[in-house]
């Protein structure tokens, strides 16, 4: 049902342009944003062992530990992944390029990106690479246009973190409705593909709408 | 849930209250992960001398705000008192799921009351 006027009031108050309809399907909370939650709130933070700081407060429009700027943060699941084909698991062909897209759309024009982090989980489809030699990680966004960024993986086993150089994407420019990208992990050593298992993005941004502080400072 | 005043008349000195904001009240429970709710607080009370003036640690008096106690004390009803308003508030967090079946966290400022103050 239509939420009563207040209500409205106060979802708009709180930069929320509508009563969200809430996880269409179970989908299990990040443990890394229950982290953030955990340290960002300072109720949470009081009931905590930081208890006796009270001066402890973060700062506002900041999140401490990403070490950015930003009130909003993030965490958008590729919607590419149901349709994701199998990848060929022979060492003798190049690896396949494997795409994701995240949807923006949520993004309000006013907010500014500050930290774009891809949260990757790769499977080996085969014996894995020689101990030491480790894949090189590329990814593009779709279409025409240059490596956005190329990195070493040591291993699969822990989710890889790869992050989006935020100039490259938003210079200036309102955040794209969406993002696709593509991705290539080649085996530094002969080695069967990995294949992409999972991947979302970590988006940071900072709406400066619901920046500002109230006390004057003291004299 | 809100702190109850003796026959809706505002209780004694002007201080922050207990005002509990319950997302399931709210009809937000769906959608809202954590927390369940927050305690905002709101401020009522007197400001007339000595309320007026501040107690300890509380933050300093306007001075615009003594003045006007002192001239209700000598000519009562001349502009009346001093208002009874958050002084000092803190921020909030907020973790829900938007339409876009993202899990998003929010950090608002200026959310809870911790001091009330005349002014």
């Amino acid at each position: 049902p239509e939420p009563p006027r207040p209500a409205i009031a106060l979802l708009q108050a709180l930069g929320l342009r509508d009563a969200p309809r809430g996880a269409p399907k179970a989908r299990p909370v990040p443990p890394l944003m229950w982290r953030l939650f955990r340290r960002r709130d300072p109720q949470e933070a009081r009931a905590g062992p930081r208890r006796k700081s009270p001066g402890a407060t973060p700062r506002p429009c900041h999140v401490e530990e990403l070490g950015v700027a930003g009130n909003i943060v993030r965490h958008i699941p590729d919607r590419s992944a149901p349709a994701r084909p199998p990848e060929p698991s022979s060492a003798s062909e190049p690896c396949p390029e494997q795409t994701v897209d995240f949807d923006l759309s949520a993004v309000e024009p006013l907010e500014h990106a500050s930290l774009a982090r891809l949260e990757l989980r790769f499977e080996a489809a085969g014996p894995g690479v020689a101990p030491g030699s480790g894949w090189e990680l590329s990814v593009a966004r779709a279409g025409p246009g240059p490596v956005l960024l190329r990195q070493e993986v040591r291993a699969l086993g822990p989710p890889v973190h790869a992050e989006l150089p935020v100039a490259a994407w938003a210079p200036h420019a309102p955040t794209p409705r969406s993002l696709s990208l593509v991705l290539v992990l080649r085996p530094r050593a002969p080695a069967a593909c990995a294949r992409l298992v999972e991947a979302a993005l970590l988006l940071v941004t900072l709406d400066p709408r619901l920046c500002h502080p109230l006390a004057r400072p003291r004299r | 849930e809100a702190e109850p005043t003796a026959g809706g008349v505002p209780g004694g000195a002007c201080r922050a209250r207990r005002l509990y904001v319950s997302f399931r009240e709210v009809g937000w429970h769906r959608w809202v992960i954590a927390p369940r709710g927050f305690l905002a607080n709101y401020c009522q009370g007197h400001c007339a001398l000595p309320a007026a003036l501040p107690g300890p640690g509380a933050p300093p008096a306007l001075n615009h705000a003594v003045l006007r106690a002192l001239m209700h004390a000598a000519v009562p009803g001349n502009g009346g008192l001093p208002c009874c308003v958050p002084a000092r508030l803190s921020p909030i967090s907020v973790l829900f799921f938007d339409n876009s079946d993202n899990v998003v966290l929010r950090h608002y400022e200026d959310m809870v009351v911790d001091e009330c103050g005349c002014r």
